[in-house]
């Protein structure tokens, strides 16, 4: 399904290492700052080569859609053994 | 560099591997031709080499699988996650979605050898690269017939294992 909405696209960042894992669940309360969601986004945006809005623009959403490896682009940011 | 590296890799150059559940819309010979090319990929430009074991206890452990898979880190059907692995530090294994159309030399689908030379390129401790022509970024680029590894890519394995001697 295409990442179009602010809450699929936090799921999406925290999947990969740009937020805090301990938010991976968005819709379940926790708070995130805008300025972290804006900072992730631009990060996202900067690694896969777009241009740095810190928006959720459609080109944005088009390469959060894209099929992709499942291991995350942030190692160092709560990455844990899967075993 | 534009490359990572994860921090971790092998100690040894001969590495074994198995396939211990294939998908089951490929003959297994096809699967096993496509997998030994994909650890080609990176035998070619190291000192590496790669040995497919039928049985036994061996470095990197090869499934298609679907869904939830035992590691908490299921996978999400057609599109979207395609497959993981893990780094050498915690195994080196790797998991391909079974929920994919895997296909072999097409345009249609997912390029096996692709996506799993990328994969065996984690098992070996590369990260993701944001240089959107190498390997090990993250997104698929669709089949490519003629395939060539970055030299960001190179690089970066080289980093962890050396040149190849005869390169």
């Amino acid at each position: 399904a295409p990442v179009s909405t602010d809450t699929q696209a936090m799921m999406y960042l925290a999947r990969f290492g740009y937020l805090d894992p301990a938010l991976q669940n968005p819709s379940s309360g926790a708070l995130i700052s805008g300025e972290s969601v804006r900072r992730a986004i631009i990060d996202f945006q900067s690694f896969a080569g777009l241009k740095q809005t810190g928006i959720l623009d459609p080109e944005t959403s088009t390469w959060m859609s894209k099929p992709r490896c499942g291991v995350r682009d942030r190692v160092g940011t709560g990455y844990s053994a899967r075993r | 560099k534009r490359y990572a590296l994860q921090g971790s890799r092998w100690r040894v150059k001969q590495l074994t591997y198995s396939i211990t559940k294939y998908p089951s819309a490929l003959k297994t010979a096809d699967v096993d031709r496509e997998l030994a090319k994909a650890f080609q990929v990176w035998e070619d430009v190291t000192e590496l080499t790669f040995v497919h074991l039928k049985t036994g206890k061996v470095h990197i452990e090869i499934r298609f699988e679907s869904g939830e898979h035992g590691d908490g880190d299921a996978f999400d059907g057609p599109g979207g996650t395609l497959a993981h692995a893990y780094f050498p530090i915690y195994g080196g294994d790797a998991h391909f979605d079974e929920s994919e159309t895997w296909t072999i030399n097409s345009y249609k689908g997912t390029n096996l050898f692709q996506v799993a030379a990328h994969e065996f390129g984690h098992s070996l401790g590369l990260s993701h690269s944001d240089v959107r022509t190498a390997l090990m970024a993250p997104f698929y680029r669709g089949y490519e017939s003629s395939f060539k590894l970055d030299n960001d890519d190179v690089v970066a394995i080289q980093q962890l294992y050396g040149k190849k001697k005869n390169v």
